[in-house]
């Protein structure tokens, strides 16, 4: 473990909490893609289940358990909720998330470390991964009104990748035969991603605006 | 070589 996982782990585990508290106290999710929720909930599905089979860390495990445990629950809550449901914009969350699954698992198949059933999951788990924000990132430039917790989640979401780049580089420099070429594009294309976004939300803080992205 | 996983990230 080092500084920089530690404060990618952190970043994400704000990011959901910041959404789960966004959805608990005030009860709705309007800004947030119902379809990314569900990507990112298989991606944690197909990423962790190695949870039975081998053991890390008290840390690892319970990790895994928060974040498999928040992103279905605000699946939940998005889908069956009476009250949180009814502020889920769907006409405007339609991004054809499927269209990024079926990709994701057909590249897995064919670029992975090794060609076995969990190995394949967790690759794929990283290729959806990297992909699983458009829904969301779409959405937002549909609403223009952003608010801040939904602003601040998507923030959040992007930077713990891009400490996982500085932690990918740390341990490549001070492990022996730390390379793993497929963790890295994946995780340079998913901060990639949120370049734009990054752009947009530091110029509304830096002039104090609401945050609105280009149509 | 054995390469040291990366399977004990999150």
């Amino acid at each position: 473990m080092n500084i920089f996982r530690l404060a990618g782990d952190m970043t994400h585990l704000a990011s959901v909490l910041v959404l789960l508290l966004k959805i608990h106290t005030i009860k709705s999710c309007a800004g947030v893609s119902l379809k990314t929720q569900e990507l990112y909930a298989i991606v944690f599905a197909t990423r962790y289940l190695d949870i039975f089979t081998s053991f890390y860390s008290i840390y690892n495990t319970l990790m895994k358990l928060i974040f498999l445990g928040s992103s279905f629950s605000i699946v939940w809550y998005m889908r069956y909720h009476k009250t949180v449901r009814r502020t889920y914009d769907r006409e405007q969350d339609t991004f054809r998330h499927w269209f990024l699954v079926l990709p994701c698992l057909l590249l897995a198949l064919l670029i992975h470390e090794k060609f076995t059933f969990l190995e394949v999951l967790w690759t794929f788990s990283l290729y959806l991964e990297a992909v699983a924000i458009l829904p969301q990132l779409v959405l937002l430039q549909r609403t223009r009104n952003i608010d801040n917790l939904t602003g601040q989640y998507v923030f959040l979401l992007g930077g713990y990748r891009g400490f996982y780049i500085l932690n990918w580089i740390y341990r490549y420099l001070t492990e022996p035969h730390f390379v793993h070429w497929i963790t890295w594009i994946a995780g340079l294309v998913q901060t990639l991603l949120y370049a734009d976004f990054f752009y947009y939300y530091f110029q509304s803080w830096k002039n104090n605006k609401k945050l609105q992205l280009p149509a | 070589w054995p390469s040291s996983s990366s399977k004990d990230e999150l």
